[in-house]
């Protein structure tokens, strides 16, 4: 049983697999990505399917970085200024985001923030 | 995140990851959930790596993402990224990029490329512990052999720390909760703890895919923030993730 005071822990639970039950959201999908094609079209397939739940996680991120910078400038800078500001990313890295971008019909300065996250959130 | 990698009895080796993500970024009063965690849910997706037909990796990430946090090469290598928090953090890395200094490696793409390109374990342990990168991070790196599992402690430019399994001596396990192995987690994220009082409890005898699937089903090693579960048996080519939910009572992070 749960504790019912912070943090909550609970006694070690047993016999949970396979999952099933409240804390089971469910499977997850397997996609293939093909390393032969060229890396602006390896994410077609894939990003075909996900864009709307894309933009949907990007317009919540947005709405995070509005809520700080409520004139919109933040963004404005990250679709038009940052790719350039970043120059090119190594391997196929940026053709890869170039190729999500077209597809998502997200900016690509969007993507490429999607991307960066981890160096930004360390913060 | 937690991050686990175990060694049994006969020198088979587990890896076993909680993603967590999305604290602070919005919190949804309804339904006590975290905004940009239920959202990563249906962005999460299992990747089958291929070239000329045969699978060089498989991961799970989220789809828009080209970096790879949690992955593994089917009878060579597994590999999972925790975040690490620092004031020498991400942000002075992006400052020096954009001052030109462009010789560090951005952390999503670097294990991308050690997942794609090294060939063993050890080849990935040097490449994880010598480059330069952008900001820190721990690496959970797990092989395919007895005593090869270790939690590499990064910040930009060099490794702090190689915590190895060392099974002669009692350690058939490595846990990595985003807190670095010196210090004691901050009380309210002891997810440390729980873990380890929750691998000792099954014993070494016991450990398996099932057992470390407790581990990582018992509050707070799970909690708000987790959005998948990976299992990872290297040898037997064994890849499972699984989308998880925390009905209250469950701590936040």
């Amino acid at each position: 049983l749960a504790q019912h005071a912070p943090p909550w822990t609970e006694d070690c639970r047993k016999s949970t697999y396979p999952p099933s039950g409240p804390t089971y959201r469910g499977p997850v999908p397997w996609y293939t990505v093909n390393l032969d094609l060229p890396p602006y079209k390896r994410w077609q397939e894939l990003m075909t399917h996900k864009a709307p739940m894309l933009k949907i996680l990007v317009n919540s991120l947005k709405n995070v970085v509005n809520a700080f910078v409520p004139s919109g400038k933040v963004i404005e800078m990250v679709d038009q200024k940052l790719p350039e500001l970043l120059g090119n990313f190594p391997g196929p890295f940026e053709e890869e985001m170039k190729g999500i971008a077209a597809v998502t019909d997200i900016p690509l300065g969007e993507i490429i923030s999607f991307n960066i996250f981890y160096e930004f959130f360390t913060i | 995140c937690t991050s686990v990698i175990t060694e049994d009895k006969e020198g088979h080796l587990l890896h076993g990851r909680n993603m967590d993500f999305g604290v602070f970024l919005g919190w949804n009063v309804n339904n006590n959930t975290w905004v940009v965690t239920e959202e990563l849910k249906p962005l999460t997706v299992n990747l089958d790596f291929q070239r000329n037909n045969k699978t060089v990796f498989k991961a799970s990430s989220f789809a828009g993402y080209v970096g790879m946090l949690t992955g593994f090469k089917p009878g060579l290598f597994s590999l999972t990224l925790n975040e690490r928090f620092s004031i020498n953090g991400g942000y002075l890395g992006v400052l020096e990029w954009l001052l030109g200094k462009k010789d560090a490696m951005w952390i999503g793409f670097i294990t991308r490329s050690v997942l794609e390109n090294s060939t063993s374990y050890e080849e990935a342990k040097n490449i994880l512990t010598k480059t330069k990168i952008m900001a820190p991070a721990y690496f959970i790196l797990g092989g395919n052999q007895s005593g090869e599992g270790c939690v590499i402690t990064r910040n930009r430019k060099e490794s702090l720390d190689v915590y190895e399994l060392d099974p002669k001596h009692g350690r058939w396990y490595v846990v990595q909760t985003n807190y670095d192995r010196w210090k004691n987690p901050f009380f309210l994220d002891d997810r440390r703890t729980p873990a380890k009082m929750c691998l000792n409890h099954t014993t070494q005898e016991n450990v398996s895919i099932e057992t470390l699937y407790d581990v990582l089903s018992t509050k707070p090693v799970l909690n708000k923030l987790t959005v998948f579960t990976t299992l990872i048996d290297v040898t037997k080519g064994r890849y499972e993730t699984y989308l998880r939910d925390c009905p209250d009572p469950c701590i936040g992070w």
